[in-house]
C-alpha cells in the first residue's frame, strides 16, 4: 500500500492512497485505504495524514482523521501519529501499522507499531533528491 | 515558518516519491502530484502491495482500492474492489471530478471507469498466479475465515458456518510487510 501527502508552495495539500489489499483475502474484502479519514485525510487548515498496515483494524479507528485532529489540538505530526496508534494498540496489542503526517507548515513525522522500524520517503527543496527516513516503532 | 513544498509517502517507494516531487515542482499542483506519484507505484507494482499482479484473493483475483482527497476543496473520490482496471487512483480522481458521489465499488466501479475512458484488462501477473497456486497447494494458508467448517486453518473451502465456541482473537497474523493495506 502507498499513502502519499503533497503540500505545494501555497501550503495547499492533497492526499492519496492505492493498494491491492491483503493477500488471500476473502473476495469482496476492502481494507482501510480507500476510506476517507482512515487510509488518509487532509484538512487544508491543519494538516494531513495517511496510514498503512492492517486495514481490518485501522478502519475501526479513523487514525488519519484522528491524527489531523490531534495536530489541530497542538500536537506535532510525530506526537499526533503516535497518539492515534496508541489508541489502536490499546485495543489490539498485536496490531501492525504506521502513520505518516504533515502539518500545515510542512513539518512531518511518523509513528509505527508491530515492526522494528518503519521507513518512509520524502522530497522537498531542502533535500538533495528523495530521502528515506525511518522511525523506531512504539 | 513554512517547510513546504513537500511530498511524503508511506514505505520507501522512492520512484513514486520522485515522480510526485517532479510533478509538484513543475506544476505546484498537489492533487496531480499525489495522483501521479501513486500511479508510478501502481505501474511498478511496489512491493507487490500496490497495483496489478499482487495480493490475489481467495479466487486468485487481484482487485484494487484507492482514494484521493483535495485539501482546498475538501472534495474526495474513492474506489474499492476495483476489477480489471489498473489505474485505481486515477479512477478515484475521476469519481471526485466527474460525479457528485465519493465512493464507487466493485464491478460497477469498473463500469464507471470504462465509461470514463479507462482500459479494461486483466490484473493477473505471473507473480499473482504463482502466489495463488502456492496458497492452494498449502491448504489455503494463511486464511481469514473464522468459525467455519471444514477447519480453515487446515483446509480449503467451500465452508459452512459453525457456532462460535469462544471469543476469537481476530488479529490478522497474516498481515505483514508483503501483505497489508
Amino acid at each position: 500500500t502507498i499513502g502519499m501527502i503533497a503540500i505545494n508552495s501555497d501550503g495547499d495539500m492533497a492526499v492519496g492512497t492505492s493498494t491491492n489489499g491483503a493477500a488471500h483475502k476473502i473476495a469482496g474484502r476492502v481494507g482501510d485505504s480507500p476510506l476517507i479519514g482512515s487510509g488518509a485525510y487532509v484538512d487544508n487548515e491543519v494538516g494531513a495524514a495517511c496510514g498503512t498496515g492492517d486495514g481490518d483494524v485501522l478502519m475501526k479507528f479513523l487514525p488519519s482523521y484522528q491524527t489531523v485532529e490531534s495536530m489541530r489540538g497542538g500536537k506535532s505530526p510525530s506526537e499526533a501519529s503516535e497518539d492515534a496508534l496508541r489508541r489502536i494498540v490499546n485495543k489490539y496489542p498485536k496490531f501492525m501499522g504506521a502513520i505518516v503526517a504533515v502539518s500545515k507548515n510542512g513539518d512531518y513525522g511518523a509513528a509505527c507499531h508491530g515492526l522494528d522500524e518503519f521507513k518512509f520517503s520524502y522530497g522537498s527543496r531542502k533535500t538533495n533528491g528523495i530521502n528515506v527516513e525511518s522511525v523506531k516503532c512504539i | 515558518q513554512s517547510n513546504y513544498p513537500l511530498v511524503i509517502n508511506t514505505w520507501p517507494f522512492v520512484k513514486a516519491t520522485e515522480k510526485a516531487w517532479q510533478v509538484l515542482e513543475k506544476t505546484d499542483d498537489p492533487l496531480t502530484s499525489v495522483e501521479q506519484g501513486c500511479s508510478v507505484c501502481e505501474e511498478l507494482r511496489c512491493d507487490g502491495t500496490v497495483g496489478w499482479g499482487g495480493s490475489p484473493d481467495e479466487n486468485g483475483e487481484t482487485t484494487l482500492d484507492a482514494m484521493i482527497m483535495d485539501g482546498p476543496s475538501h472534495d474526495a473520490g474513492a474506489v474499492a474492489g476495483l476489477k480489471r482496471i489498473k489505474s485505481a487512483i486515477s479512477v478515484a480522481r475521476a469519481v471526485m471530478e466527474h460525479t457528485k458521489h465519493t465512493f464507487l465499488v466493485g464491478d460497477a466501479a469498473t463500469q464507471f471507469a470504462v465509461e470514463m475512458g479507462f482500459k479494461e484488462q486483466s490484473l493477473s501477473h505471473i507473480d499473482s498466479v504463482d502466489r495463488y497456486l502456492k496458497w492452494l497447494n498449502n491448504s489455503c494458508q494463511p486464511n481469514f475465515r473464522l468459525w467455519v467448517s471444514p477447519d480453515p486453518s487446515l483446509n480449503c473451502g467451500p465452508y459452512q458456518p459453525v457456532q462460535p465456541a469462544t471469543n476469537s482473537d481476530k488479529t490478522n497474523a497474516n498481515i505483514n510487510q508483503q501483505s497489508h493495506d
